[in-house]
């Protein structure tokens, strides 16, 4: 039972999770070696019930890690909508951006992840950011083929025009 | 018991094997 508190938020263990904070509140933010919070963790793996235990009991959605991965862009990354959403409503940044240009909308558009695309440019994703390479949320799409994600952000340029 | 351990989240290259714009 020598589980970190990022193991245990990663695999859904919710009561420990509850039981080590009721220990020790400052784990909420604690940040492992390349600063990856327990939200974090959570949010990759799509633990939507430690999201929540996580967010209820304090955690700071807005941290960033080293390469400034957030929460959200992990949830984006993993097609997590439920979590983006909760996470979009406690005000992180929808259009934080990583060290490698990444965005949560260029992630779920790599990911083929259409709700979270819907998702996101419901909550004000910037549609013209672009990655390091150039390739905005378009570019990309067409590039890799993804029909759905293509028709979405087509349908969302013609309602911002 | 034993212990399984997930690994450490990480984030996808974007534009892996796409050419450069």
């Amino acid at each position: 039972d020598s589980l970190s508190i990022h193991q245990l938020a990663a695999q859904g263990e919710v009561l420990q999770v509850a039981v080590r904070l009721s220990k020790d509140v400052s784990l909420l933010s604690k940040q492992d070696e390349r600063g990856f919070t327990p939200l974090m963790w959570a949010s990759a793996f799509g633990e939507k019930t430690v999201v929540d235990l996580l967010l209820e009991k304090g955690a700071d959605p807005k941290i960033v890690a080293r390469d400034r991965e957030s929460a959200l862009t992990l949830a984006s990354s993993g097609g997590y909508v439920d979590i983006i959403e909760v996470l979009l409503r406690r005000g992180v940044d929808v259009n934080v951006y990583d060290w490698n240009g990444g965005t949560p909308l260029l992630y779920a558009v790599r990911g083929n992840h259409v709700k979270c695309v819907e998702a996101l440019l419901a909550k004000g994703a910037d549609i013209t950011t672009e990655s390091d390479s150039g390739y905005s949320a378009m570019a990309l799409a067409v590039a890799l083929g993804y029909k759905k994600i293509q028709k979405v952000l087509e349908d969302h340029i013609l309602r911002l025009y | 018991s034993h212990l399984s351990l997930y690994t450490s989240p990480s984030l996808p290259n974007i534009t892996l094997g796409l050419p450069a714009t």
